[in-house]
């Protein structure tokens, strides 16, 4: 797609274009191609080919900052949040999570925390049943954060040693869902002796600018320690996440590529950029 | 904001005795960076601004004591002309039952929207049947067994044995049956690169030979629902739109370009997770909101 040898002004609004189609959003776009041409006027680089490559770098280096790894707590059983607005992909891709988890020769277990949405507990019920792996859950209607204390609580009795907690979608608008949110960390920390280990918000890959309000909202309201990007494997690039990252400094940890259990991969800063460019 | 941000455009100017198409070219690139924040498609918002110039150019905006003013309103109207107009209700078949097929990627909300609509049409004195074609997502058929009883509509499925289009046909002829007035069919998320489920969807669609085919696209999309849109549309054939998750406060710019690409229309927003939150499509109060 770009095979550049002279730099000019074309280049650079291209770039942006390219960006932009990508989802990184205008502004994020204009400041990383601005800084590039800077960086050109300084003799940095003096091909066309060479001032890309200089983009992707710098987006590399800005998406690696931070770490990427998992958190697992110091004492089992560790505990990941998932969070994140309406159907975005949290109990798929913590099925997903299991599974993977299983294979490591762990032992986690699931905990249905969405005591809202219709058939969320069965959801998630026919998962842990597919993946091996146990269910706590009570009936629709119940108090969510208490679900998530039994489900930690139950862990630590029981010997497992990765509890994950699903909770119902929720949007970053409604400030009551955000005060709930509060109550299960709070609530989860209290059974845990210490904050989850992992706090991890999916983003759906095919979300706009809004992605930022959302990552904004969500780590105001508990502190989000990883971002989930999903639904990778459409013809979405998620660039909004580059956006995000330059404002929170919040690291992408993970991505999903499908709906199957093992179509979940760790989130490879360079692979990505290369995506975006595409 | 942009209303704000091009009044300070042409203060600046204030003292020329008259504007040039360059100082119209400074307001036009202000309105395209707010479009492109609202999440509008990049050549979606190239060719609105093309439409937008050649009326502020051709319009007296040169010669306008407020062209503030004056281009807002162009961008208002040409936004409202792009997002249809005015309302389109649904379309209805001659003889009952009028098929309603929703489609759409993963997670957009259709099963939650075929509750919302069929209570929405049950309020107008419509009988309607629920179809629970998913049989892919875990528990997808239980969601729309739970979603009918919350809101009193009767759903018709065939649990996970047997296959979508098989379970299309013999729920129309069960509507037939028993005089249902609106079969509203739900079906499995999916993504519009993935070929054999875009092949399934065909048969679906002509087991039901619906009425409207309705994709409903999250408000928060971005770049990507031209391509969506598009595919669906070409591959599967779509007659309109539910715009879902409206209240993500989302600026909602993926609207102007799903109907840029495809020209149908928008008939309903989803506003909330209740099955009361749907309201209908009005192309002004969404223009108010792409503006910011
Ligand atoms: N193609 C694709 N689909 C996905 C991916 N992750 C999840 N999905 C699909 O997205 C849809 C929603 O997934 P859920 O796991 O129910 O999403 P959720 O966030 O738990 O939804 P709520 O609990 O209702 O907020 C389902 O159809 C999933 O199969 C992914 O990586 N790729
Ligand atoms: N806030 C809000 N949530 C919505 C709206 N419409 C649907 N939802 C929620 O979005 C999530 C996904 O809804 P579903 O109805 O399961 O979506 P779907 O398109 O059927 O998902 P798949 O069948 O997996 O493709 C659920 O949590 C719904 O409650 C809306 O207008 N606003
Ligand atoms: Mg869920
Ligand atoms: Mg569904």
């Amino acid at each position: 797609l770009f095979r550049r040898e002279r730099i000019s002004e074309e280049l650079f609004l291209e770039l942006e274009e390219t960006l932009v189609l990508a989802d990184v959003g205008i502004h994020t776009a204009e400041k990383l191609v601005s800084r590039l041409k800077e960086a050109v006027r300084k003799g940095n680089c003096r091909t066309g080919d060479e001032a890309i490559e200089l983009l992707k770098r710098t987006l590399v280096e800005l998406l690696n900052a931070g770490g990427r790894n998992l958190n697992f707590g110091p004492i089992p059983p560790t505990v990941w949040l998932i969070i994140g607005v309406n159907g975005t992909g949290k109990t798929t891709t913590i099925a997903k999570l299991a599974w993977r988890l299983k294979r490591e020769g762990r032992k986690p277990l699931l905990v249905a925390a969405d005591t809202f949405r219709a058939a969320a507990i069965e959801q998630l019920k026919l998962l842990g049943e597919r993946v091996g792996a146990p269910v706590i859950a009570h009936a629709i209607g119940a108090d969510a954060a208490a679900v998530a204390y039994d489900g930690v609580e139950a862990a630590k009795a029981r010997g497992y040693d990765v509890v994950l907690i699903d909770t119902a979608g929720r949007m970053h608008t409604r400030y009551n869902l955000l005060q709930e949110l509060q109550k299960i960390w709070r609530v989860v920390g209290r059974s845990l002796g210490r904050p989850p280990d992992e706090t991890l918000l999916v983003i759906d890959a095919s979300t706009g600018q809004n992605a930022i309000a959302q990552a904004a909202t969500f780590s105001s309201a508990i502190p989000v320690t990883g971002i989930i990007l999903t639904k990778l494997d459409g013809t979405a690039k998620g660039g909004v996440v580059v956006a995000i990252k330059d404002q929170t400094q919040i690291p992408i940890k993970l991505v999903g590529v499908g709906e199957s259990l093992d179509a979940i991969e760790n989130f490879d800063p360079k692979e990505f950029v290369e995506g975006l460019f595409e | 904001g942009l209303t704000d941000k091009l009044q300070g455009i042409f203060w600046k100017l204030r003292g020329k005795a008259r504007l040039t198409e360059e100082d119209v070219d400074r307001a036009l690139r202000e309105i395209r960076l707010s479009l492109l924040e609202a999440d509008v498609n990049l050549r979606v918002a190239k060719d609105f601004l093309e439409r937008v110039r050649e009326r502020a150019i051709g319009e007296e905006v040169l010669k306008s004591f407020t062209p503030a003013q004056q281009v807002i309103k162009i961008v208002y109207e040409e936004l409202v002309k792009l997002l249809g107009g005015q309302h389109e209700p649904l379309k209805f078949s001659h003889t009952p039952p009028t098929i309603i097929m929703l489609m759409g990627l993963q997670g957009t909300g259709k099963t939650t929207t075929a509750g919302k609509v069929g209570l929405w049409l049950k309020r107008r004195g419509h009988r309607v049947l629920l179809l629970a074609c998913d049989v892919r997502r875990p528990a997808a058929v239980e969601q729309l067994v739970q979603v009918g009883r919350q809101a009193e509509l009767d759903v018709f499925e065939m649990g996970i044995r047997e296959k979508p289009e098989r379970i299309a046909e013999h729920g129309i002829k069960h509507a037939k049956d028993k005089g249902y007035g609106v079969v509203i069919a739900d079906t499995g998320g999916r993504l519009h690169t993935d070929e054999e489920m875009m092949q399934e969807l065909r048969r679906v669609k002509e087991a039901l030979n619906p009425n409207e085919a309705l994709l409903v696209v999250d408000a928060m999309m971005g770049q990507d629902a031209v391509n969506a849109a598009r595919q669906f549309d070409s591959e599967v054939g779509v007659t309109g739109f539910i715009l879902s998750k409206v209240d993500s406060d989302a600026r909602g710019g993926a609207v102007l370009s799903i109907r840029a690409v495809t020209g149908k229309p928008v008939k309903f927003i989803g506003t909330g997770e209740r099955l009361t939150d749907l309201d209908v499509f009005h192309p002004d109060r969404m223009a108010e909101r792409i503006l910011g």
